[in-house]
């Protein structure tokens, strides 16, 4: 169908009985009483793979649009680049990297992809 | 992405959103999905962030990002962003002057996340969305527990352009907001806001409620294949449910 769609307003759909809005979704304590170093470790040590998995899909769909050139910027020069972040979000995202063993470089992209994906 | 803030007929108000995420980025032609939406279904968890073993507030993520874009703090405010597309003033030029040294402004997921720790009222999470420096253009959603506490608004770097309020006395029982400035047509082959605005007319203000909203979500295209999840919220009772979202075939791509 050619657009503007034009399905009809869906009725009595709340809640879901079945199919994937069923999936439970699991729940993270995260504990602002810690070090921000201690924070997440759980979580990224639970959820690595799949972080490392989109990730992938992350830099590879940056290649395609910069040429590799954001990855390199981010790879060679990411002291300076975080030199502006709050100490707290520096810690975090270490210690994420760190836990899943993921480069920071690329826990930094994937923290601020939201605000780059809109370029 | 699609928001809304919904006031009803005794002056409860629902904020809800679908988190629409990957556009453009790489289209898995034999499954028929977005690459980046498959990988982030599996990644989202709930975050109750607690402080002296109490709930300071509660955010729906994706494992190993740490800013927030859809959150409630209990009995204060909750907060929905969605992404802000524009060639003038865009955040090409916010993160270029970053990346020279220039560090004035304020990343979108760190500020949302500062505010959640530090900010206690809906008028000065109000304030400060409206007012810090950004490197990209955005949407804030911003929720709160009282009649009128709901308020788009439409940010440039250094800027806001536009608020939309929720105003009961003039009509306006709900505030919308997909990816478009609200004094612009949207895209015509990226137009939800005119059957989201349809069917919350459907649904009327005596149904703005989880499950009236929850239809509205449900409909597509406002429910399309870069959907990963539908958050329904209420302030007052602290209340936010989240289901992971897939689109059945026929389903638009956006």
């Amino acid at each position: 169908q050619f657009p503007p769609y034009t399905q009809d307003c869906q009725q009595g759909l709340y809640p879901p009985t079945d199919g994937p809005a069923q999936t439970v979704i699991p729940t993270y304590t995260i504990n602002l009483d810690l070090p921000p170093e201690r924070r997440w470790v759980q979580l990224a040590r639970d959820k690595a793979r799949g972080i490392k998995e989109l990730i992938d899909v992350i830099k590879g769909l940056v290649r395609g649009f910069a040429g590799g050139i954001l990855i390199r910027i981010i790879d060679k020069d990411l002291p300076k680049l975080m030199g502006g972040l709050p100490e707290t979000a520096v810690a975090e995202m270490t210690a994420i990297s760190q836990a899943a063993d993921i480069p920071l470089g690329e826990i930094f992209l994937y923290n601020l992809f939201y605000e780059f994906d809109a370029f | 992405c699609t928001s809304i803030i919904a006031e009803d007929k005794h002056g409860e108000i629902f904020h809800a959103r679908n988190l629409d995420f990957g556009l453009l980025l790489g289209w898995d032609f034999k499954n028929d999905t977005w690459l980046l939406t498959e990988k982030l279904r599996p990644l989202i968890f709930n975050g109750e962030f607690v402080r002296e073993n109490k709930t300071v507030f509660k955010a729906v993520n994706f494992a190993g990002y740490i800013g927030v874009i859809t959150g409630l703090k209990p009995q204060k405010y909750s907060l929905t962003v969605n992404e802000r597309f524009t060639l003038k003033g865009s955040g090409i030029a916010g993160a270029i002057k970053w990346i020279l040294g220039t560090r004035t402004g304020n990343w979108m997921g760190f500020l949302t996340r500062k505010v959640f720790e530090t900010v206690d009222t809906f008028e000065d999470a109000k304030n400060i969305l409206s007012t810090k420096e950004l490197i990209g253009p955005i949407y804030f959603i911003l929720g709160g527990t009282k009649s009128g506490e709901g308020v788009t608004i439409t940010r440039s770097l250094d800027r806001t352009l536009d608020y939309n309020n929720l105003n009961v006395t003039n009509g306006t029982w709900f505030v919308l907001e997909t990816n478009y400035d609200r004094w612009k047509a949207p895209l015509f082959i990226d137009d939800r806001r005119t059957p989201a605005t349809k069917c919350m007319n459907v649904i009327g203000q005596g149904n703005a409620t989880f499950a009236g909203l929850f239809d509205v979500l449900n409909t597509k295209p406002v429910l399309n294949k870069l959907t990963a999840y539908t958050t329904l919220m209420h302030v007052k009772s602290g209340t936010m449910d989240t289901y992971i979202r897939y689109c059945a075939d026929p389903c638009w791509p956006w």
